[in-house]
């Protein structure tokens, strides 16, 4: 099983292999990956170790190849359509997001169960209602949803998601949500990222 | 250097030992820790290794005083006044969210640059014109600012922090941001994150 933390790394370096491949680079040695994104090179080579053979020793990688190469392994050769329950103060934020759109993530269809949120115009989509979820996540091919509702309706919108064939899931409300196994999650912690950084200025005072 | 992966594992071990707690729980060993969050028994001990000795071997650790620890460690036994820049859509959203209230970070003045914001009422601030900043991040001793802005208005808002005395940064803006030695900066990318989904549904796919 490739550990998590080797799978955002490798999101890391595909952007950096991306800003040199703009920048007309042509081949890149792990030391220099490593340099770029703040890891070991010893890091860097495990981490694409997991995923085969590529780049010529004493030469380095091919920065075109390996880029493609790192798309493929994340997907992100093609676009994925998304759907979004909750037309909240967050939901409402993350439909107008444009680096999702500008990485291929295209949100087709936001839900609410409020009467009062339903038929809302966000940007170029109108909010529907839960009931419509099925339609939506079948004609556009859907297979991640995003739970932007509160803590207390995550896990039944988690539940409605899986029985409606999402097979992954990017969940902001702050509670940890039980899913079967084989659906892939992801929760959003903002408050964790806060108490890095508390961390810091407490560590730093202490020295 | 405490590893980021650490501090980020210690603020879901204090989670886990709010509960515990919360549950009347007493003692608890280092293995019920580790299958409680989902990592190693050894990871644990590893990660509290570099903060001191407690614990008794053979007994574990007082569930009160372990968690007390961690916080003390994570500087959560205090609130923390924040400030927060760009009153758009994600910046909104984020003045109402309740979980960082209930962790003790308040955010006591949000700030923009466009004059159709500045004075509007965002739950129970008022959007303040950038001019304010220094005299808010003195009234309130203020040392974390976050960062709402557009990606190219980003680097500009952070010199500005950092002139003004902010140490932290948590930082939404899809852009690297380049800041002195001392202070600390979190970045919050969710593209990384629905990369991780789009990861596992294409190597599940290839199984
Ligand atoms: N506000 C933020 O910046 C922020 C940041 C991180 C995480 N979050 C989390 O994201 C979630 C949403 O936050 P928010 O500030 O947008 O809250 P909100 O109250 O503004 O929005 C929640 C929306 O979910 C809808 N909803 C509730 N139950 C539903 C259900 N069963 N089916 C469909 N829709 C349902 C509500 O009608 C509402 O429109 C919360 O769990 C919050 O903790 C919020
Ligand atoms: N919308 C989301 O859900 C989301 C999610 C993650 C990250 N982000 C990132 O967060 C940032 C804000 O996104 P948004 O959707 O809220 O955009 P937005 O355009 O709605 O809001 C940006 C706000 O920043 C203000 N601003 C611009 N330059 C400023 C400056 N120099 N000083 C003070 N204020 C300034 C603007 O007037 C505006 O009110 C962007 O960088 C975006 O990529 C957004």
């Amino acid at each position: 099983k490739i550990p998590e933390a080797t799978i955002t790394r490798l999101s890391v370096y595909s952007r950096y292999l991306k800003d040199l491949e703009k920048k007309g680079v042509v081949t890149i040695s792990s030391s220099e990956i490593a340099e770029g994104v703040g890891v070991s090179s010893a890091q860097v080579r495990k981490d694409l170790a997991y995923f085969g053979e590529f780049g010529t020793k004493g030469v380095g990688y091919n920065v075109k190849d390996l880029l493609s190469y790192i798309r493929k392994i994340l997907g992100l050769n093609k676009t994925w359509n998304l759907i979004l329950i909750g037309a909240g103060n967050l939901g409402s934020a993350l439909v107008t997001y444009q680096e999702f759109k500008d990485r291929g993530f295209n949100i087709v269809g936001v839900f609410d169960n409020d009467l009062v949120k339903i038929g809302k115009q966000i940007a170029d989509l109108k909010v529907l209602p839960v009931e419509d979820l099925p339609d939506i996540i079948e004609k556009y091919d859907v297979r991640i949803g995003i739970i932007a509702v509160p803590a207390k309706a995550a896990q039944s919108v988690a539940d409605v998601l899986v029985k409606n064939g999402i097979k992954a899931i990017l969940n902001f409300a702050p509670i940890n949500i039980h899913l079967p196994k084989g659906i892939a999650i992801q929760n959003v912690d903002l408050s964790i990222k806060l108490e890095a950084l508390t961390f810091s200025l407490t560590a730093s005072r202490q020295q």
